[in-house]
């Protein structure tokens, strides 16, 4: 099975540090200064692919990350999101003629199953790149939005700002991936009614293991006033987001991009 | 003596509540969200001017607070610096025509004697736009950077960020105000030297008074992981900040400005 999730949001965001945290294994290299200097100049924004076998319990998932430098760099970022949803319809493309071929044997699955777009935690609002760009996401895959390095946030400042960006999310009808709720009391509904609850989801990445002052070796941010644990459903939501992402809504990121996102772009296709 | 210090940095970066803790009275209120949004529509920068009375041991400062809505917060954020350079300009020319009268009594010095710049602290580099904003304000005023929240980077973070973003500032010519130094081992020139070091500055701005965890109160920041104090030299560079722009270099300033910045437009003006 093929899983592949694209992380969307301007450099020095988290985003490297964020899958290299969830994926235990260091799938994205950190870009040297002076590859970071040349980027900086060239003005584009790239799609760049990084592949790994996961072996998550009983299932082997290929997994592509696909990182996008360049986004929201610039001083000029208008229509920094076209190569994003040209990307993701390009794999809708693909795999429709591929679907449509008589033979249909080993056919390539690189449609995007979530897009996880990385909120810089400024505490105000949603930036008009943030809203215009989620928006043309959001109508074309499963959109998730995470609010990036939330360690900047105390709990009363992050409370706030969710709210506000659910809130400008709202009233601009950007779509969200929404897990499905199917009754009141099954305990998989309870579950995702928590997961909807967190959203947008607040996260802390680091790969370093360090030591908290009561002894516990984490993974978290080391500051000269205490440890920012990763692993802590106190300190932020990066485990209700590994949940969703690798274990309890896999099969339903894959299967909505399928039955709805992708269906929407072949009715469309068939109809022009 | 007029006093006046201009902020320049994008919405959200903290720029509103450093000034109010710098001087312990709240000088600038914070914008409520529907004056947030309608600004991000109108996509202009906007100069804002905020007075206060300082007393500052023996001498009444009338401070001014210039503040700059709406730089750095577009999607397009093309020029986005020139109306802090006309500002700065402006009150130059105002200065110099003043100055030209016959009669010089009630001289009204509006000039920025200092500009803080406030960085973002996505810990790789500086951003295009900091580059080309900072090099034209440098040009003309009293360039002082500060990385803005400053407890988004850890101790060791901060250190190759503060080495990068110098890195930067040097390679590409941008000026920034430097204390002078007199001699090798005048107690004030160790100070100066201590100050020179800590650039750019990494501050924490917070106006809540929060208890410690060993039972203090602080001005500071509070996390489930800790308390982020601003008035803690292990935490932050704050004071040192604090102490030369109200305290020890105040005058050298305002002198430079003078003798430095006014003069060579001036001269400039003069030529053409
Ligand atoms: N405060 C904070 N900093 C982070 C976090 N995750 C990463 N960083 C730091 O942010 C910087 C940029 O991270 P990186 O993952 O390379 O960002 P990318 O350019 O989006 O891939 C690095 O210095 C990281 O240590 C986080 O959760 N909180
Ligand atoms: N992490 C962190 N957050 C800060 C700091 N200073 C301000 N903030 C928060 O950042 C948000 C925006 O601050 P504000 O001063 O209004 O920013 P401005 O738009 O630049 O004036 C608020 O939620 C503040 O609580 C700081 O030093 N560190």
């Amino acid at each position: 099975t093929n899983f592949s999730v694209m992380v969307v949001g301007e450099s020095g965001i988290g985003k490297t540090t964020f899958i290299n945290t969830l994926f235990t294994t260091e799938l994205i290299e950190p870009l040297d200064d002076s590859t970071r200097r040349r980027k900086q100049l060239d003005r584009t924004v790239d799609i760049n692919i990084h592949k790994a076998e996961l072996e998550e319990k009983v299932f082997n998932v290929k997994l592509n990350v696909i990182d996008t430098p360049g986004f929201g760099d610039y001083v000029d970022n208008n229509d920094c999101w076209h190569p994003v949803i040209d990307f993701i319809e390009n794999q809708y493309e693909q795999y429709l003629r591929q679907e449509q071929q008589p033979i249909r044997k080993d056919i390539v699955d690189m449609r995007v199953h979530a897009c996880l777009y990385f909120i810089r935690p400024n505490g105000h609002t949603l930036k008009p790149l943030d809203v215009r760009a989620m928006k043309a996401i959001g109508a074309r895959c499963n959109l998730i939005p995470v609010i990036a390095k939330s360690d900047t946030l105390t709990p009363m400042d992050l409370k706030q700002f969710k709210k506000r960006v659910m809130d400008v999310i709202n009233a601009q009808n950007i779509r969200i991936y929404t897990p499905p709720i199917e009754s009141e009391d099954d305990p998989t509904s309870i579950k995702n009614r928590e997961i909807i609850t967190a959203m947008p989801f607040a996260i802390i990445g680091s790969t370093q293991e360090v030591p908290t002052p009561d002894g516990r070796r984490v993974k978290g941010r080391i500051y000269p006033w205490g440890v920012a644990e990763v692993e802590s459903d106190q300190h932020c939501d990066f485990k209700k987001l590994r949940s969703l992402l690798i274990r309890t809504h896999m099969l339903d990121l894959v299967t909505t991009t399928e039955e709805v996102h992708y269906d929407k772009y072949r009715s469309t296709q068939m109809k022009t």
